[in-house]
C-alpha cells in the first residue's frame, strides 16, 4: 500500500513581501495549513459512511475525493480567487472553471467545466461530470430522471465530453444535485475594488500615453504594484 | 486559482483546480484551468528499470543489478542537485534487461498563473512528457517548465515583465513503484512537486512525517 501524499496552492504571480503585508501574510498562511492539514486528515481517515455499512470495510477517500473536497474549502475561502472570492471580468461578473483528471485508466480520466455562474463548488460539478461521463461512456450511464421542474428536457448526461460550458454545465450542475447559488455569493469587496481600481488605472494610463502619442501596451489584468491573481 | 493534488492508498494520483481566472478578463475568455493539458494533467506510465532512482553520492543501490553505470553530465546532475533539497546525485544504472526491473510512474500537476501563458507551452502537459520520454524525475521536468528561465518564462519572450506574461507556478506529486521480474513490490517513492518563476506562490503540503508546511516565497 501506498503512503497517501496531499499538496496545494492557492494562486502565484506578482506577489512580493511588500504588497502582501504581515497581516496577509499570516491570514494566507494560516489558511493554507489548516486547509491542507483538514484534507489530509480527510484522505488518511477511513469514511465513517462505511462504518455504517456491515457489509463493506471501511475504506479510505479516493485520490478523486480528497483532492476535490481540498478545493471545496479553497473555493470557500474568501482569500483565494476561486467560488467565493473569485475575481471579476472587465464587465464585473464572475465566470468560474474547475478541472480534474486521474493519473489511472485509459477511458476518460480528465474533465473541465467552464463559464460558470451560479454553482457554488464548481470543482463538484467537474468530479459528477467525470463520474457520470466515465459511466456513460463505458456504457452503464445512470439514466438522470430527476426532472429539475423548469419544464425543459433534461440533458442526457455529460456523455464522453471532456470540456462542458456554461448553460448546459449549470444544468447538469441542477440535475446532479448541486448547491446553486446567487452570482451575488461570490462577491467580495476586496476582489471588486481590484477590480475597479485596475480598470481606472488602465483609463489613466492610456490617457497619459494617448497624449504622449504612444501606443497603450497598458493592461488591466496585471500590476507590477500590487499582485492581481491571474488565474 | 487554487488546486490540490492528492495520492490515495491505492497508487492513483487526482488533480483537482478551480479558479475565477484573470482579473478583468473578456467576459467569454476561457482559462487553462479548465483546458485538459494546458493547466492540469495526470498521468501514469511504466517504463524498463528504475531510471530516475535516486542515488546519495554515487553509491549503488542494493535493487540494481550490477551494470554500466551512465553517469549524467555535470550540467544535469547540478540542475537536479539545484532542484532537490540534498545533495542527490542520479546516476542511472543501465538495466541488464533480462529479468530486470520494471516502474510504473504516476504524476499528477495542477498550474496558475497567466493562463495564456499556460495555453501557449500546453504546460501540464510537457512536465509530464519531459519527465516520460527523457527519464528524468518530475521534480526536474516541473522546474524546466515553471522554474526560473523555463519553458513558461521563455515563452514570454521581451513580454517577460510586462502584464504578467509568462509568470506562474506548477504544483504535483509524483509516484514510483519499482517491481521485479516477478512483479513483486520492491521499492516505492512518492515525492511532492512545486516550482515557480515569479514573486510567489501560495503553497501547502504534508510531508511523509506527516508535517504540514506552508510557503508563498522561496525561503519563508
Amino acid at each position: 500500500q501506498v503512503q497517501p501524499r496531499l499538496i496545494i496552492h492557492g494562486g502565484a504571480g506578482n506577489i512580493t513581501p511588500a504588497s502582501l503585508g504581515p497581516e496577509r501574510y499570516v491570514a494566507y498562511r494560516s489558511s493554507l495549513l489548516t486547509i491542507v492539514s483538514k484534507a489530509h486528515t480527510y484522505l488518511t481517515t477511513p469514511t465513517q459512511s462505511n462504518y455504517n455499512s456491515p457489509s463493506s470495510s471501511s475504506k479510505l477517500p479516493s485520490a478523486l475525493e480528497a483532492a476535490t473536497y481540498a478545493v471545496t474549502l479553497l473555493e470557500d475561502n474568501p482569500l483565494f480567487n476561486s467560488g467565493h472570492g473569485a475575481v471579476f471580468t472587465r464587465d464585473g461578473i464572475n465566470e468560474l472553471e474547475a478541472s480534474v483528471m486521474v493519473s489511472r485508466g485509459q477511458a476518460k480520466r480528465g474533465v473541465g467545466v467552464t463559464g460558470l455562474r451560479h454553482v457554488r463548488n464548481p470543482i463538484l460539478l467537474a468530479k459528477k461530470v467525470l463520474e457520470h461521463g466515465k459511466d456513460d461512456l463505458l456504457g452503464r450511464g445512470k439514466k438522470l430522471d430527476n426532472n429539475t421542474g423548469d419544464g425543459e428536457p433534461d440533458v442526457p448526461s455529460a456523455q464522453g465530453h471532456t470540456l462542458i460550458h456554461g448553460p448546459t454545465a449549470e444544468k447538469l450542475a441542477r440535475q446532479y444535485g448541486l448547491e446553486m447559488v446567487d452570482p451575488s455569493y461570490f462577491f467580495t469587496q476586496k476582489r471588486w475594488d481590484e477590480h475597479v481600481r485596475a480598470l481606472e488605472r488602465e483609463k489613466r494610463e492610456q490617457q497619459d500615453l494617448l497624449g504622449a502619442g504612444t501606443a497603450s501596451g497598458v493592461s488591466a489584468t496585471w500590476s507590477k504594484d500590487e499582485y492581481l491573481p491571474q488565474g | 486559482t487554487v488546486g490540490a493534488v492528492a495520492l490515495d492508498v491505492e497508487g492513483v494520483i487526482c488533480v483537482a483546480t478551480s479558479t475565477g481566472g484573470m482579473t478583468n478578463k473578456l467576459t467569454g475568455r476561457i482559462g487553462d484551468t479548465p483546458v485538459v493539458g494546458a493547466g492540469f494533467w495526470a498521468e501514469e506510465w511504466t517504463e524498463e528499470g528504475d531510471p530516475t532512482s535516486p542515488h546519495k553520492n554515487g553509491s549503488r543501490n542494493p535493487l540494481y543489478s550490477p551494470g554500466p553505470a551512465v553517469v549524467l553530465s555535470d550540467a544535469l546532475k547540478r540542475l537536479i542537485a539545484d532542484c532537490l533539497p540534498s545533495p542527490f546525485l542520479y546516476t542511472p544504472t543501465l538495466q541488464d534487461s533480462s529479468g530486470g526491473l520494471t516502474t510504473t510512474r504516476s504524476i499528477g500537476v495542477s498550474g496558475t498563473g497567466n493562463g495564456d501563458s499556460f495555453f501557449r507551452v500546453s504546460a501540464a502537459r510537457t512536465v509530464g512528457a519531459i519527465a516520460r520520454y527523457s527519464s528524468l524525475p518530475s521534480v526536474v521536468a516541473l522546474t524546466k517548465v515553471a522554474g526560473p528561465s523555463g519553458e513558461l518564462q521563455k515563452s514570454a519572450d521581451d513580454r517577460w515583465g510586462k502584464a504578467g506574461e509568462g509568470e506562474g507556478g506548477i504544483i504535483g506529486l509524483e509516484l514510483v513503484v519499482v517491481r521485479d521480474a516477478s512483479g513483486n513490490v520492491v521499492e516505492t517513492r512518492s515525492d511532492i512537486l512545486q516550482d515557480y518563476n515569479c514573486g510567489g506562490m501560495f503553497r501547502a503540503w504534508i510531508d511523509e512525517e506527516g508535517v504540514a508546511y506552508a510557503r508563498i516565497f522561496r525561503k519563508d
